[in-house]
């Protein structure tokens, strides 16, 4: 193919992989939290960019006239100009990086479009051609790249910001983490109390993991921190002087607040994606309620005497789900361990001397998200989160997506919402230059 | 060919050079083209 640096680092190139499987990747507008996600319904098939010719003799780079044939996350399938329906020079490109440029660029720098050599004879004239293919056909703006590079920027945090975030050792437990690296939002965080060298974390910005300064004791949350940092966000709280380095409420997107006076209770059973294994929506309870709306739950028959596998959800989390919700939906509900027999919740419910969480607890809003089954994205790993791996939509229950990642088994799906900060389109890792985890190859044995 | 699917699309004035000479074209660009 034509282009140059293919995959971001790891090299996996979306393109040939594409095209052999025939497949669609989601559509960039279904990621809210990605870049140029807002205006990606004005990138459209038929559209006309200026793409560098490789095939060419000239001495200096030379351009050529590109029609998008179509799109993939950020890729997108390309044809020179002058090869009519001859799809056997289609080439992939990522529309959100330097190699792609609005029509009209190359005049704008002096440099001439030069038509690649296997076609350069086949019109005498082609000002002709252009005039007839180009007039009111559509372009990137002349600012694309730039509205590109502004979007990918995020001003809130940077290396030495200050967080508290899920001790990935113990889930029920929040340590205190510098943010080492950002990477298109993605943190990856250093727990400040770690003896280790690369004891390191990845999570989004937007995750439910991450949270301010002051956030357990506000929430009250257990945190695994030191007495004089504990004492000093006492402080904080009090008189809301933070430091320079810790990360504030603001930076933090706003969750939704639940309406009505009915609340949670301790004791309260509900269906929850286990943190543990994402695959699995698992029988849980409510073990104990937190201020400000967060709950932590427990997997029934797989919870520690001491609650150290606790996990922290807001009341209005898209993990948390009715008693009856797989049942609804036709998935697998996974009993607790030992449960002898079939599971079923009314049973269970007498037998446990104990009463389902009301459905209006539960937000059931299902957002216009756009993702349908067999999409390709890329998604992150949750289980090795410094991994993004190629992958596939491979169910849509409401706002919930069954994420499976290509080469591996079905029991490494991941159950993840449709907003969650943690799903990119193709093509993001090659615009952020981080690497991509390729579909697993499996070696047969000789 | 007017494209829908937006807020604001603008007609451009966009310059052509080929090895045969210079020429304009008019094409459809999405707004805010600064």
């Amino acid at each position: 193919t034509v282009t140059s640096r293919p995959g971001g680092v790891k090299g996996f190139d979306w393109g040939p992989y594409l095209s052999s499987t025939s497949s669609d990747a989601a559509s960039v507008s279904c990621f809210k939290h990605c870049p140029m996600s807002d205006n990606w319904l004005n990138i459209t098939v038929g559209m006309k960019v200026e793409i560098q010719n490789h095939e060419c003799d000239l001495p200096e780079h030379a351009y050529w006239i590109a029609t998008v044939i179509k799109i993939a996350g950020y890729k997108s399938l390309m044809r020179f100009e002058g090869f009519g329906n001859d799809t056997s020079y289609d080439f992939w490109m990522n529309l959100c990086t330097q190699d792609v440029h609005p029509v009209g660029w190359c005049a704008t720098i002096g440099k001439p479009l030069v038509p690649p050599k296997s076609i350069q004879h086949k019109y005498l004239d082609w000002k002709e051609y252009l005039v007839k293919r180009l007039t009111g056909s559509r372009t990137l703006p002349s600012n694309f790249y730039n509205k590109v590079v502004e979007s990918i920027s995020n001003h809130r945090f940077k290396k030495g910001v200050n967080v508290e975030v899920v001790d990935k050792m113990c889930v029920s437990a929040m340590r205190v983490a510098t943010v080492d690296e950002v990477i298109g939002g993605r943190l990856r965080l250093q727990y400040v109390d770690s003896k280790e060298e690369n004891d390191d974390f990845w999570c989004h910005m937007r995750s439910p993991l991450v949270h301010p300064i002051t956030w357990s004791q506000r929430s009250g949350h257990k945190l695994h921190a030191i007495q004089e940092y504990k004492n000093e966000c006492l402080n904080k709280i009090i008189t809301e002087n933070y430091h320079p380095t810790d990360a504030v409420p603001d930076m933090f997107h706003k969750v939704k607040e639940p309406m009505g006076d009915l609340k949670f209770q301790v004791g309260m059973k509900l269906e929850a994606i286990d943190p543990l294994n994402l695959s699995a929506i698992c029988v849980a309870t409510v073990m104990k309620v937190l201020k400000n709306n967060y709950l932590m739950i427990g997997i029934d028959g797989s919870m520690a005497q001491n609650g150290s596998d606790w996990f922290c959800y807001h009341t209005s989390s898209p993990c948390i789900f009715p008693v009856g919700f797989c049942e609804i939906n036709g998935l697998d509900l996974t009993p607790p361990r030992g449960y002898k027999g079939q599971f079923k919740w009314f049973e269970y419910l007498k037998q446990s001397k104990s009463t389902a969480a009301p459905v209006k607890l539960f937000d059931k809003e299902i957002p216009k998200h756009g993702f349908k089954p067999s999409h390709k994205v890329e998604a992150v790993d949750l289980m090795e989160p410094r991994l993004i791996c190629v992958a596939t939509v491979s169910k849509v229950v409401g706002r919930l997506l069954r994420i499976h990642f290509d080469g591996w088994e079905n029991e490494y799906d991941q159950w993840v919402d449709s907003e969650s900060p943690d799903l990119y389109p193709a093509g993001w890792c090659e615009v952020m230059n981080y690497g991509l985890e390729g579909p697993r190859v499996k070696v047969e044995p000789p | 060919d007017v494209p829908t699917s937006t807020k604001k699309w603008e007609q451009k004035q966009v310059q052509i050079k080929t090895l045969e000479g210079e020429f304009s074209v008019t094409m459809w660009a999405s707004g805010g083209d600064d």
